[in-house]
Formats: C-alpha cells, structure tokens, sequence
C-alpha cells in the first residue's frame, strides 16, 4: 500500500495538476509560497473530512481556487488519491483504490458549499470513507501527516493536550 | 479506560527514550504524567538531558534540541501505530546540517516498511530521499510541479528554475 | 495619547508597506489598526497581498511569505527608532536560499550605519556578513567561541571542527 | 557607538569567555545546542532588567553556570558589555563604557539571589543603568533584539498585542 498519485483540480495554488509519487522515500522542494505546503492540505482535505486540523482556511471554500492574480475564481474543487491496494490493506477487491472528495460554492444551501466523496468513482458516504480509511490504518489524526509548525507545537503545547494525543491513541 | 491510556502510555515512553536516545547521539528524554494515579486528572511532561549535560527544563533546552525532542515524540507515536504512508512539513527548520542529516537518515530507515513524503528546504535532506519532486509557481498564482529536480538544482543552489512539463 | 500612537502608526505603516514591497520583490502589505477611532479599543492587523496574488488572510501565506511579513514588520520598527546596535537569532529559519539572501542583503546594507549581530545556520546568510564568529561546546556542556571561521567550515558543509583557542 | 566585547562568566553554558565583535556585520554560527541563543541572552540580561523579554529561565538563577556534565555548579554569573563610546552617545566621558551585571546565589536573601549594576567597574543603580541605556536609544523591549521564535510570534499574536507594540513605541 503506498500514494501512488493525487490529482489536484481548482485546489488553492493548484489549477489541474498530477502528481505521481513512488514507493520509499520521496521529497519535495522549492521557492517560499510556492504551492508545497498546499499539498499537504490536499491530503488533509481528502483523509480528514472529520479532522479538526486546520486546513488553514477559514472555511471550506477558502480552498478553492481563487484565480491567482488575473484569472476567474473557480466554483468547484476536486482532489483524489490513488492508492496501490495490491496488498489489499483496503477491504476493496482493486488493484488501486482511488478516494475522491468534492466541494463545490452553492450559495443556496446552508454553509454555502456542497461536499460529495467518491471510492474509484463511485459515489459513497462519509461513513464508507472512514471504514476504509480506519481499516488501512490511514488516519487524518496523530502525527501521520506532520503540517509546517506542528514540530514547535509539540513542545510548546500544554502538558493536557500533549497527553490528549495519547488519550486519541488508547 | 485508565487501563487502556497507560498501556499505550508504556509503550510509546518506551519507544521515546529510545528513539530520542539515538537521535541525540547519547541524551535522555522521558515522558512522564504528572498524575500517574489519576492519568486524566494531569496532562503529559517531557523531560530531556542532552547528550554531556544535565537535565533542563524543557523551555531551556535550544531550538535544535526541542525540534529533536519533539521528532523523537513524532516517531514513538507513528512506530506506536504504524501507517502505510508517512507525510512531513518541513520538520528540519530548525535543525543544523548534522541533526538534519540524522533525521533525514533515520527516515530513509523507516521508508523500507512505510512510503515517506517528507517536504525541505535543505539540500543535506534532499539528497538522502530516493527522489525528488520540485513545485514552482512559473504563471502567476498557479502551481505546478517537476519531477525529478536534481539536487544542483536545489534551493540551496537556487530555485529549481525548470522548464514547466 | 491617541495623537501619539496614531503618528507612530502613520511612520511605521509606510516603512512596512515599502520595505515589505522590496523584500517581497512587488508584494503588497498594509498595517490596518482594527478601530481608527478609539485605536485603543481594537488591535493591529496585517493584511498581505504575495507578488502576483490576491490578497489574502495572514494565516493563509505560506511559512516563508510570513516570515517576510514578519521581517517587513521588524525593519519597519528598527527603522522609525534606529538603534546603534541589532541583534537577530535565526530569522532566516522559514526561508528558502533566494529570500534568505534577500534578508541578508538587507542587513548588509543598514549594516553602513548600524552594527548588525545575526545568528544563522544557513550558508547564503553567512557569506554576506563581515565576520563570522564560530560557537562550539567540546568540552561537556562547555560553550566556547572561535573567531573568523571560514565559509567551508560552516553547518551547511559541517559544523565548525576547529581548535579551540 | 558599537559592541566591542561580551565579557561572560558561569553565564549559562559559558564558563569564562571574552567575545569581540567587530562594526558592521558579523554573523554567528555553530550547531544546535552550542551556546549561541545564550549570547543573546546574556545581551537581554545586562540591557534589560526591566524587561519583561523572559531568559528561557524560571528564575534568575537559571542563568547562572549549572556544572555542565561533571563540573560543579557556580555560585554568581557576571556579563559585561563593552561598547565603544568614542562618538560619546552615552554621556560618559570614555572612549569605552562597560556595562556590568552581577548576580549570585544567596539562599538568606528573599527571592534567593542578590543583582548588582556597574557602570565601569563602578557599582550604580539601576535608575542610573536605565538612563544611560535612554540616551544611546538602546533598549532591550521593541525588537532590537529579535529572539529564536520573534518571527513566527509577530504573525501567531493576537491583534490587540500586536498594537501594543506600537504604544510601547509612541
Ligand atoms: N484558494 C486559493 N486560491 C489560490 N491560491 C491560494 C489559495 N489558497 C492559498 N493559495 C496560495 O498558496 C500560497 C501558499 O502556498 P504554500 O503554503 O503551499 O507554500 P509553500 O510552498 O509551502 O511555501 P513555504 O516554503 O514558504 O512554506 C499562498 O501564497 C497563496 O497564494
Ligand atoms: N544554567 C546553565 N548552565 C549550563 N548550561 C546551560 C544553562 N542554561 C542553559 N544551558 C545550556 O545551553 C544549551 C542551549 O544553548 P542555546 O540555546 O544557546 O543553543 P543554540 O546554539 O542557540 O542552539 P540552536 O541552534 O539549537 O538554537 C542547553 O542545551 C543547555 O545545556
Ligand atoms: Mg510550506
Ligand atoms: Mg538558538
């Protein structure tokens, strides 16, 4: 089981974009602001519909594609990953699972946004998606993802909330 | 439920000491609960000795030696629990060269059972990865991403100033 | 009172504005005092609009576009109340090397009328400064100071391994 | 007006060391948990005992030398700044001005320590001290001294203290 893909449409910094990743150890790089940390947001946005980790966004919709400096900001935004399920971690008969969530601006619904998930394009519920995930042992939770900060957070958080990590590991 | 916290409790203050053992070259770190009779009651300590020196408070401790206390902490939690797939924002800030690289290393360990994602600005990291991904913001607002960046192409260096695929 | 702060806030939103504009290579940032009337019953907000980008909450920027908000903020200070002397502890964490240098370019160039003292484990920092001044701790939990270390011995090649004099 | 010399004794980790500095632009290097924040420290010791910048300490004899490993614990520190003063910005009539901080441990005092100000070897108070440091316009509160983590808190504070920067400096 490894990430072999996310596929980015009108998320933040990101207008449609693929990004294959490989099996070991992979990094990424570049300028300041230039759209890395936006990555891990995408993983967040996906694996965490339920995760208080702040996707550094007011709400939900500051995710989408804002059109940058001179082009319209978009309506909808569309994040998938692909994972190699060859093991079969997740309990789906398919060589790659692919886990997709939806959002789009919908000013007439309450909250102002739509959100929808999908498993290899089927379209499921939230529940569906948190069996899979807490099957694969994939958690928006814990320290599996690591956002910018969260190293000085670690030592500078008070002594409760540093056990309530323990707490949501027991 | 207490039960359930100090085995976990146990176990990841085991891997802890450890962990921060190495990382340090030599230096003791602990997790201690401030009410181990009531464990709910109290929250969690961390107490470090760097290698050659006494035991500090860890508001004392340098910049390095909390980032490597807290990796130590990030790394007891995930081997407490492991997951497939590991991703990581710019953990070596704070790190010297020496320190980075250790980190760097020991993910490059980890990464033969787990796929690691780890995003850097040191050129002493990129080069321990298997490979490397460069993002750059060539139109104006928008990302877009190169594989396989070189390493003379590395912030370090410069910006990696790819032609965009 | 109110007269004070309000023709501090004027001198210092100016410095800001133009000095984040340069550090940023064209971004655009304002300081925003919460309640123009009663400045005393509201805050101080930073609003920052990166080079070809909206404008943009503060928490939205990325770690290094904050960074140089930050930088802005302190220049725009130092500079409407010089002092003889600047002392700066690894300002330069969040940066990549191109920002990074900028900042040390900066600092280069107040350096003509004030002394500047700056900490860094980067190496594009440190090739822009006059002096380098080397600390290492040999002895256990000893700290001790060499003068003019050269660029090859620094972090990003290998910590200092020099004789301690 | 620059610093010349660090003077520093059982300061932190530093047993006895004489730092020059030179004008313009000098950097300081050397890996993690060396001893370089603890500069900066000593610097906030002498200038600003007033302020309320806190030393990484509980108390103010955290500061002084602890043994390191095996050696024995020190019972005083003492920093001295030295600054060349040839332009005459402090109104002292010398061509240097060294300013002296001296604290020891002293279990019979209330708050368990004595601290003792010099100007030149001379013993002054600390209204004399804060005068001084007035004139030549150097101060140990606004952000002539910018510690580890200044950066990331200018942008975390909230709004309100972060105005309150500005009254300091109106
Ligand atoms: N909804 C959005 N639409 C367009 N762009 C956005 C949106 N949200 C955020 N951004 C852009 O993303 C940028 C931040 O990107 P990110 O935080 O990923 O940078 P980074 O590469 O991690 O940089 P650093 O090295 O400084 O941490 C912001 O400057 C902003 O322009
Ligand atoms: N009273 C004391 N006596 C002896 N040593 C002390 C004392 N107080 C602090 N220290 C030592 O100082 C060290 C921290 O030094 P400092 O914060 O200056 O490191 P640094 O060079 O800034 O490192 P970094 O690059 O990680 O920020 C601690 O590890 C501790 O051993
Ligand atoms: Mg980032
Ligand atoms: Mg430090």
């Amino acid at each position: 089981m490894y990430l072999k893909e996310i596929q980015l449409e009108n998320f933040k910094s990101f207008k449609r974009m693929r990004i294959p990743f490989l099996k070991g150890y992979s990094t990424v790089t570049g300028p300041n602001g230039s759209g890395k940390s936006n990555i891990a947001d995408a993983i967040l946005f996906v694996l965490g519909p339920r995760s208080s980790r702040v996707i550094r966004a007011g709400k939900l919709t500051d995710l989408i594609f804002n059109g940058g400096r001179s082009k319209r900001p978009a309506k909808y935004t569309r994040v998938s990953l692909i994972f190699d399920n060859k093991d079969r971690l997740f309990p789906v008969d398919a060589d790659e699972v692919k886990l997709t969530r939806y959002v789009n601006r919908s000013p007439s619904v309450e909250g102002g946004y739509n959100s929808y998930f999908y498993i290899n394009d089927r379209r499921s519920k939230l529940s569906e998606f948190d069996s899979l995930l807490a099957h694969a042992r994939i958690s928006a939770d814990g320290y599996n993802i690591v956002q910018q900060g969260d190293v000085a957070n670690i030592v500078q958080m008070g002594n409760v909330d540093r056990r309530k990590v323990l707490d949501s590991m027991a | 439920r207490k039960d359930g916290l100090m085995k976990v409790f146990a176990a990841i203050s085991e891997n802890f000491h450890r962990i921060h053992k190495e990382l340090s070259g030599g230096g003791e770190a602990e997790l201690v609960l401030e009410n181990e009779k009531n464990p709910f009651e109290g929250g969690l300590l961390i107490k470090a000795r760097p290698r050659h020196k006494k035991l500090l408070r860890l508001e004392a401790l340098s910049g390095g030696e909390k980032s490597l206390v807290s990796m130590a902490f990030i790394f007891a939690l995930q081997q407490y629990d492991p997951s497939p797939f590991y991703f990581l924002d710019e953990v070596d800030q704070n790190l010297d060269a020496v320190n980075a690289e250790k980190i760097a290393q020991a993910i490059k360990e980890h990464s033969a059972v787990a796929q690691f994602i780890q995003i850097s600005l040191r050129k002493v990291t990129l080069k321990e990865s298997d490979h490397i991904v460069g993002v750059t913001m060539q139109d104006e607002g928008v990302s877009s991403v190169v594989m396989e960046v070189g390493i003379s192409e590395t912030p370090e260096a410069e910006p990696p100033k790819v032609e965009v695929t």
